[in-house]
């Protein structure tokens, strides 16, 4: 008999296991759908067009438990306590938000309870408060430089408001106070009328 | 220092540059990443009018003088490790594109890995010499992701031991090939082969279409650029029309089939191995989804650091948007994916590497799962990234529609890759394809190993719904 498995959901090498399953299923799914489909038809290519819905959904399961496990896996090589409880909350909330986002899947595939969804829905937004001092520290370790970042809105510095108007006061439209197109077309217009 | 942005600094829990040398790979790593990166910030020549303040052949001719600026640059440095010269070359682009990118990509990548020993010693060192500046030209108007569609024929003729090239429709005109409008001299041409009369599938071939010296087309060559596009404005994707245009039997790349003088034709070892340079480029896209959504993260989180709107509370101040739970939900789950597609990229490029030497070693048992997986996670990540950068520029509100924030950039130059390099539905379908293959395997009680080695104990699965 297969051994029964508990999805701890605080627990990312057990959310591991729930993508696991889900992808699975959902290969089998799409595997046993396209049996049902040759059955019917005899074409190969006929059969496999009416399962390509289920076929496209089975992939991105599949990569989905990839990304999962590759996070997780990242996180037992931090060693660093404070660096690692940070991108332990990011990896619970990729896996958890995933969840929420594909919850038929893994009701469906009773992976999970309707009670232990309604969880997951609370420990993301948890999640997210936990997450909330770090957002700032989380993304400069990205490291980008502002010349290679190209945004006033993302400057290190945060000094944006006065870089934006300076930004603007560069654009060619404003190499003269009157564009040309005025004594061109509107004064003309303007004597006309 | 904006004074919001200086406190969220000084609350963080953890150190930043613990992080970023994960990112990196290491201390080391990082100190010379920013190093080589320094290089670039701190020289002049590197500067230059922001790009959307110029028109379309300025971006263009701006991005062409920096691309040669950075060929000599590197050398004067020294550069040559493939991670550096990546660094160096990402932070003169910024969020731009390169004319010249393809050819240190796929036609560099396509030559090393398709050329016999005698083809790599002919076209290797002009290529690396950039007398020879090369693109991909794979893509008809009429013919993407679904390669055995693709039109242009490459007809042996024994008695000259010549292949004439044609277009023979107007969609089999190559079409969209980075730097293949302007900049290339020769490409690197995907045609069907003809020999003794018989088609022998798609093959690749070096093709000169422009003059060296005058950078003329070449006679029986017709090129240029295929005009404006959603984005990529300082790139030249272009079309090419050829007209029974001559090439010597040396100019198909012959590592794995060959066509004899006499036109007999000698098969590859496998047909997967022209899928090598997709494999490679696809292993890069991953690694890219991370870094392009990285970045609309970086800039949206710090904007709404910096941003105050609305009250929370009757009467306080105006609170920052990040404490808005919407925005935080909005925002933090991405920067949650940015960091596992990093992981993966990091993954993927590993993995390449150590599956490619197999095959060198003629060990080709990984190339099936190798090119299933690139091909799921190079649209699996892309989707995500794409929709993710625009969930970014949207949390900025209207700022985040203006080009100064950097998102439309970041948008409008990542957003091919959901259809270039194997349009995502078509990748997916690719990923399925060895999915039932492992799956039937099982079923028939034959074991399956790597990422769906979870496939073997199907029937033993069983998970409990625990009562929370």
């Amino acid at each position: 008999a297969a051994r029964p498995t508990t999805v701890h959901i605080n627990d990312p090498a057990s959310l591991v296991e729930a993508y696991k399953l889900r992808a699975s299923r959902l290969v089998e799914a799409a595997a046993k759908n396209l049996k049902a489909e040759l059955n019917r038809r005899k074409s190969q290519e006929d059969a496999w067009n009416r399962t390509s819905v289920d076929l496209v959904r089975a992939s991105e399961a599949h990569c989905h438990y990839v990304v999962v496990k590759l996070f997780t896996t990242q996180l037992s090589e931090i060693n660093d306590a404070a660096v690692h409880a940070v991108m332990n909350n990011l990896c619970l909330l990729y896996a958890l938000y995933g969840i929420s986002k594909h919850t038929g899947d893994f009701l469906q595939a009773g992976i999970l309870t309707d009670a232990q969804v309604t969880q997951v829905y609370q420990r993301v937004k948890e999640l997210l408060t936990a997450i909330r001092p770090n957002a700032v520290a989380l993304v400069d370790a990205f490291d980008f430089h502002d010349n290679h970042l190209g945004s006033v809105l993302g400057r290190y510095d945060g000094n944006i408001y006065e870089n934006m108007f300076e930004w603007a006061k560069k654009s060619p439209l404003n190499k003269t106070e009157v564009h040309e197109s005025f004594h061109k077309h509107l004064k003309p217009m303007q004597a006309k009328l | 220092m904006n004074k919001d942005l200086r406190r969220e600094r000084d609350s963080a829990s953890f150190n930043p540059e613990l992080l970023t040398h994960i990112l990196d790979g290491g201390a080391e790593r990082t100190r010379r990443r920013r190093e080589i990166e320094a290089l670039v910030l701190n020289d002049p020549d590197f500067q230059h009018e922001d790009l959307n303040f110029l028109s379309r052949s300025q971006r263009y001719e701006e991005a062409i003088r920096k691309s040669a600026l950075m060929v000599v640059k590197l050398r004067e440095y020294g550069i040559a490790d493939p991670d550096e010269i990546y660094w160096f070359k990402r932070t003169c682009q910024g969020s731009f594109a390169e004319p010249i990118g393809l050819h240190f990509s796929m036609f560099t990548n396509t030559l090393q890995n398709q050329c016999s020993l005698a083809q790599q010693d002919k076209w290797l060192p002009p290529t690396y010499g950039l007398q020879i500046i090369g693109t991909y030209a794979q893509t008809e108007m009429g013919h993407g992701t679904h390669l055995r569609g693709l039109e242009t024929t490459a007809t042996y003729d024994p008695t000259t031991q010549e292949f004439i090239l044609n277009s023979p429709t107007v969609t089999s005109i190559k079409w969209w090939p980075g730097g293949l409008g302007k900049t290339s001299n020769h490409a690197i041409v995907l045609a069907q082969l003809y020999t003794q009369g018989q088609c022998k599938g798609l093959h690749a071939f070096i093709v000169p279409i422009r003059q060296l010296g005058t950078h003329e087309p070449l006679p029986g060559i017709t090129v240029g650029d295929i005009g404006p596009k959603f984005g990529y404005d300082e790139m030249d994707n272009g079309y090419l029309k050829m007209d029974n245009f001559r090439i010597p039997r040396e100019n198909m790349l012959m590592k794995y089939a060959k066509v004899e003088p006499d036109g007999t034709y000698v098969k590859p070892v496998s047909d997967k191995l022209t899928y090598g340079t997709m494999v490679f480029i696809r292993s890069l896209i991953v690694g890219d989804s991370a870094r392009s959504l990285s970045r609309a993260c970086t800039i949206a989180i710090r904007y709404s650091s910096v941003r105050h709107q609305s009250e929370l509370k009757p009467g306080d101040p105006e609170p920052q948007i990040l404490d808005y739970q919407t925005q935080q939900y909005k925002l933090f789950p991405l920067l949650a994916t940015a960091y596992a597609f990093h992981f993966v990229g990091a993954y993927m490029k590993k993995t390449y590497h150590r599956i490619t030497g197999d095959i060198n070693q003629g060990d080709l048992s990984q190339l099936p799962e190798l090119h299933a997986l690139t091909a799921g996670l190079k649209a699996f990540t892309s989707w995500t990234a794409n929709a993710g950068i625009e969930e970014c520029r949207m949390a900025c509100g209207g700022h985040g529609y203006s080009r100064c924030s950097g998102l439309p950039d970041i948008y409008v130059t990542f957003t091919p890759s959901c259809t270039y390099e194997g349009e995502n539905t078509v990748m997916m379908l690719q990923t399925a394809r060895f999915l039932i293959k492992s799956y039937t395997q099982v079923s028939s009680g034959q074991l399956v190993s790597g990422m769906v080695s979870y496939l073997n104990d199907l029937s033993g699965q069983h998970i409990q719904p625990q009562q929370v």
